[in-house]
């Protein structure tokens, strides 16, 4: 059955980044892949499609009741994009995008008459409200994963992010963490992944080849298939793919996270 | 009268350390000061009480009513502080305590029956919605400030928030550069500000001074206060003090930003 994944993370963390080039990974081990952006940002897929999608919100203004083909559109080895888009700013809740997309989507039989090994979420988590919790407590994703780097900004949204999780019921299936090769991340991230119940469930280490494949609006999976990066997100997909890991999920409170950080 | 300025910015961009050391520089210049926190973090005014304050929002949920004495609290050189809080994560939306702190304040006379010469509202900005919104569209501060660095996903938030900004019809006061040492970061937001019809009004050098006062819950300009970083948050305030910016706001399209941001 399909493997139904949602990404979460501090803005500018890196989700889009991991999203894409895992999805790559997948269709390349001959997977069949959609990825949904849930950040008002709507640039998860510019690295798979090789440029920006209309997003399902702008579209819905111009045609009252569009097709698929309006909204999904084939990127990189097949792989299926679409972007929720976002409201203008100020203009009512920031994720109302993700709530008319995915009932858009639902609606046009997305998530029943195709048969996906993997859908992937990247949803905006600098707040776990409104739209943006959707993905965690409707029936969309069965895991949760969070980027993250071993910064306490970084790791303050994770725990904030798994107290959302553990709310609404979801599943933190891991964390991936996204280094900034900032001193004893690794360290860092393992034990805050083991004190709120989780574990790390890939590593990714900051590199040029990733950023300067972006500037080209791909992937590095794509533009450089034989490489150490492309080959680490090939190891995080199948870790992804072959996780079984039930959280006991425990955030910590305020306090705690404090004390946990001062440690380091 | 008195002088009612909302900072914003993206999360972990630096607004709460700008707001705590400018709040001090003010009341070092015998200025009465109130700061009101309104990022679900609720630690702006950690280092000028010395302490995380108990937020509006927790408070009323054992005290349906409460006093001043309950939710306000005096700080360094008798600056005036308090928190809005946020509610638990997947619970309703994160802007929810801001809206809950205002109309609470409102109720209690603070901002009619005292004469600040300066009220700060420190405010998340990575999504503009909700209670996040509320200090741009009601009646609660007449100019706004970003705080920003020269990197993409500060500047792209930025460029969000102006289009909030305008939306809401508020007036974009300047941005204060919260520098990060990147090349030309001066050069890019300073043209990112004449680019979108506002102005710089203060430059904040990155110093590890400012972060050990931080580890200590003190205002660099408390802790250091003949040190340069001090000297520097005091032209920041004087400049605040003085604008008379009224902007003609003219935020980027997402193609005029990628565009913008390419050429740098
Ligand atoms: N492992 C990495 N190495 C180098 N650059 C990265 C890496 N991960 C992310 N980035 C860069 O960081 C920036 C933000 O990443 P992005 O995926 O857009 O974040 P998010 O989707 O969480 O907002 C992008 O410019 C991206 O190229
Ligand atoms: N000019 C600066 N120099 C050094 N550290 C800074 C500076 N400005 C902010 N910081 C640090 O960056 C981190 C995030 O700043 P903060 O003010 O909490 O951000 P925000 O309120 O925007 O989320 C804090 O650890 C703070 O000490
Ligand atoms: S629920 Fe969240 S995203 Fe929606 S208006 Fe409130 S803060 Fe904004
Ligand atoms: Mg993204
Ligand atoms: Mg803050």
């Amino acid at each position: 059955r399909t493997k139904r994944i949602a990404i979460y993370g501090k803005g500018g963390i890196g989700k889009s980044t991991t999203v894409a080039n895992v999805a790559a990974s997948f269709v390349n081990e001959g997977k069949s892949v959609m990825v949904i952006g849930c950040d008002p940002k709507a640039d998860t897929t510019r690295t798979l499609c090789g440029k920006r999608l209309p997003t399902i919100l702008n579209t819905i203004k111009n045609k009252k009741n569009p097709e698929l083909s309006d909204i999904i559109f084939m990127g990189y080895e097949n792989v299926l994009c679409t972007e929720s888009g976002g409201p203008e700013p100020g203009v009512g809740c920031a994720g109302r995008g993700v709530i008319v997309a995915m009932k858009l989507l639902d609606k046009l039989g997305v998530f029943t008459e195709n048969d996906f090994d993997v859908i992937i979420y990247d949803v905006l988590g600098d707040v776990v409200c409104g739209g943006f919790a959707v993905p965690l407590k409707e029936d969309f994703a069965d895991e949760v994963y969070i980027v993250s780097s071993g910064e306490y900004m970084s790791l303050y949204a994770a725990n904030n992010i798994s107290k959302g999780i553990k709310k609404l019921k979801g599943n933190l299936s891991g964390i991936i963490c996204n280094c900034k090769w900032i001193n004893n991340e690794k360290t860092i991230v393992n034990s805050f992944a083991k004190k709120i119940g989780t574990e790390v469930i890939g590593i990714i280490n900051r590199s040029e080849l990733i950023q300067s494949s972006e500037l080209e609006a791909k992937t590095v999976v794509e533009k450089y298939p034989d490489s150490q990066e492309s080959n680490n997100y090939s190891k995080v997909a199948k870790s992804i793919w072959n996780n079984e890991f039930v959280s006991s999920l425990n955030p910590m409170n305020d306090e705690e996270f404090e004390s946990f950080f001062k440690d380091y």
